[in-house]
């Protein structure tokens, strides 16, 4: 059986809310590591990573693998009965029919039990190779997404481009042009707003800004975000989590001119 | 104009 008690239910709120525009029915698959999920678009464009490490949760258990398809419509619903501040526990059984959700008020004595009934989710899982990647950004999350949501005002695309001169978010659109650089930069006293670039070749790449702007969707969840990217490969967009868990996001890029 | 490619041609099914 699965028990997975997480100390604030806003944390998967937040998870959910960052990934359900993007998927809809997704297997949660639960083992003695933790949590984990991933999924790709119905365009199979992007795909959406997660992996909530048992460690994020106090206690958990899973006897063994068990996962859990669920619709996130349905789950995002059930969610909005959780308070921010509640503690939430995941539990199904070894062959479960339902996932059920309690929560509990840190303040008072309420409990709030739901279920949810599981779908079966036939999904592929993808191989993602482990890359080298060319260029890895850091910066703050808040500052990616404001760049994503300025340039789609233009343009349906973006251009990456990581030199050193810094990075590079540039794009073309029938009204004009428009481009943010932004340079490595370290803010002693508010390191959140560090800006670190490593880049071991020059990259550039062109993405498509409706996903991107809907990966900022996790931006509430993290200060900081990691672009990790090397040329003719996807974009790897990377919220970390506590307890070495992680949201990421990787994005095919947009070939030929 | 650019083609936006999918991402089966990068990652293989497992």
């Amino acid at each position: 059986m699965l028990e997975a008690r997480l100390e604030q239910a806003n944390l998967f709120k937040k998870v959910v809310d960052a990934i359900k525009d993007l998927v809809q029915d997704c297997n949660f698959d639960c083992n003695d590591s933790g949590i984990a999920l991933q999924a790709m678009d119905n365009s199979h464009v992007a795909l959406v990573s997660m992996m909530l490490r048992s460690e994020s949760f106090a206690p958990f258990r899973c006897d063994r693998n068990i996962a859990l398809g669920i619709n996130l419509t349905s789950l995002t619903k059930v969610l909005k009965c959780a308070q921010s501040d509640d503690i939430l526990t995941l539990k199904a059984e070894d062959a479960p029919d339902v996932v059920e959700l309690v929560f509990e008020s840190a303040e008072s004595d309420r409990i709030s039990e739901y279920s949810i009934k599981l779908m079966d989710i036939d999904q592929e899982h993808l191989g993602i190779p482990e890359t080298d990647y060319g260029a890895t950004i850091s910066m703050p999350a808040a500052e990616f997404q404001r760049i994503c949501r300025d340039l789609i005002a233009l343009s349906e695309s973006v251009s990456i481009e990581c030199s050193k001169e810094g990075v590079k978010f540039a794009c073309q659109g029938d009204i004009g042009s428009g481009a943010v650089t932004l340079r490595q930069h370290t803010n002693v006293d508010k390191p959140e707003m560090n800006v670190e670039i490593n880049m071991s070749e020059p990259v550039s790449l062109t993405f498509s800004l409706k996903y991107l702007v809907n990966f900022c969707k996790a931006s509430g969840l993290s200060n900081q975000v990691r672009l990790c990217l090397s040329n003719e490969v996807p974009l790897l967009v990377e919220y970390s989590l506590a307890n070495n868990s992680h949201l990421r996001f990787y994005l095919a890029p947009k070939i030929g001119d | 104009a650019s083609a936006q490619g999918g991402l089966m041609k990068y990652f293989a099914p497992k």
